[in-house]
């Protein structure tokens, strides 16, 4: 059996200073082993 | 081969030197003599299996793509009676053990498939049948929910296959190197998919970046050559910031759905499509597998926008339960022959609001057969 996520999330408005900006980032790696309630990604609060 | 050789040569001799008794010995060679020829190309096929599943990992380590390869199998296995294959593994699942036969049975599951039988909630006398064990719930605190407000947690256990952001027209995900789906095949044509006009989309990169324009490479004999799918009078773009995210779960998995973050679902679809197998081997022969197979979408609104979800069931683990909607049946025997059917859809009450989900909610289950 197989899960698909599809979804909005924030991206950078500006494509200076990535660091600072909002914009959501996998942190994840093809071929990891995850469970369930461990981040997929995360995003900086604007 | 040469066991098969010498049992004829010793039934040959058999026969010449004649007497019933004799003869009957010969007999009672072949069914041993069959058995073991049995295991033996079971075995080889086993191993030439652990041989190409060690191949595909080195591959993967040195950073090789697995390409779309589609062969005789995965033709063979359209002509199968797949729904009918997995309703009886739900039927043989659910015979249940008597008390003595249970941890043996969860044990031996456990250690085919690396199950952590630690986590389960309940002791495993207690799991009536092999379908219940498989849908076991854990003990409480053994999934611990990521409590960061600003991140999205994957709501199964298993292995990530694909992630990354809907940017090309059409939306497509990669099934494998050289072979995509559409993420409106695999939602729905009446998804509320954010997509615009590939036209608005020119206008809106203009501002921001310098893109350059795809050509189209199809004439206008090729299009009107073309099936009608293959026609989209308005070709769309996904709007920036899309995402997604594919992950599969092994036999030996925890196989219950979570909420990702806290949103709304405010629609289902269910597709009674096929019901491939969608192990890695499968992934690479089979075309549109994700499309093809029975499915269960819930799709609504987060506080970033638009959020989907779709449940994709197998050969081996058919159903879908839904507890936002205990009612829903899925893996139910096909009346009909065509496996175009569109999807049933239900709108959550109420209207645009429907059912509210907390990060980390119970959503679904995934069960045998």
């Amino acid at each position: 059996s197989t899960v698909v996520l599809v979804f909005q999330a924030p991206i950078s408005k500006s494509p200076k200073d990535k660091a600072l900006s909002p914009e959501f980032r996998f942190c994840i790696r093809r071929g990891d082993r995850i469970q369930m309630g461990q981040a997929l990604g995360r995003w900086r609060d604007s | 081969t040469s066991f098969l050789q010498k049992l004829q040569i010793t039934q040959a001799r058999a026969s010449i030197n004649g007497g019933s008794s004799s003869s009957s010995q010969g007999n009672s060679f072949l069914v041993p003599g069959a058995t073991v020829a049995t295991i033996a190309m079971l075995g080889v096929l086993h191993a030439r299996r652990l041989y190409d599943d060690k191949k595909v990992e080195e591959a993967k380590e040195k950073g090789i793509e697995l390409e779309f390869q589609p062969d005789a199998k995965a033709t063979f296995l359209r002509l199968l009676p797949l729904r009918s294959i997995s309703r009886l593994w739900g039927f043989l699942t659910s015979v249940e053990f008597p008390l003595w036969l249970r941890p043996h049975v969860y044990r031996a599951w456990a250690r085919a498939f690396h199950s952590n039988l630690e986590e389960a909630a309940m002791p495993l006398e207690e799991y009536a049948s092999l379908r219940q064990f498989f849908v076991r719930t854990l003990k409480e605190g053994s999934r611990p929910i990521d409590s960061d407000s600003c991140c999205l947690v994957s709501p199964v256990d298993g292995t990530i296959l694909r992630f990354g952001e809907l940017k090309e027209a059409g939306a497509m995900i990669e099934q494998v190197k050289g072979f995509s789906y559409s993420v409106s095949s695999l939602l729905g044509a009446s998804s509320f998919l954010p997509m615009i006009a590939a036209d608005d989309m020119q206008e809106e990169s203009n501002g921001q970046e310098n893109t350059q324009r795809d050509e189209s490479k199809k004439s206008w004999w090729t299009i009107s050559l073309a099936s009608p799918k293959v026609r989209d009078p308005v070709p769309t773009r996904p709007m920036k910031g899309l995402f997604y995210c594919v992950i599969y779960l092994k036999p030996g998995d925890y196989h219950r759905v979570h909420s990702p973050v806290k949103w709304n679902v405010l629609v289902r679809r269910h597709f009674s499509g096929r019901l491939f197998p969608l192990n890695e081997r499968a992934t690479k022969t089979i075309r549109n597998l994700y499309v093809e197979n029975e499915r269960v979408v819930l799709e609504g609104q987060w506080q970033e926008g638009f959020m989907a979800m779709a449940a994709i069931g197998a050969t081996n683990i058919g159903s879908i339960e839904l507890f936002i909607e205990p009612a829903l049946r899925t893996n139910r025997p096909r009346k009909k022959l065509l496996h175009s059917e569109p999807p049933e859809e239900r709108e959550y009450e109420p209207k645009g609001i429907g059912v509210m989900l907390k990060k980390g909610d119970e959503v679904a289950a995934f069960n045998m057969g």
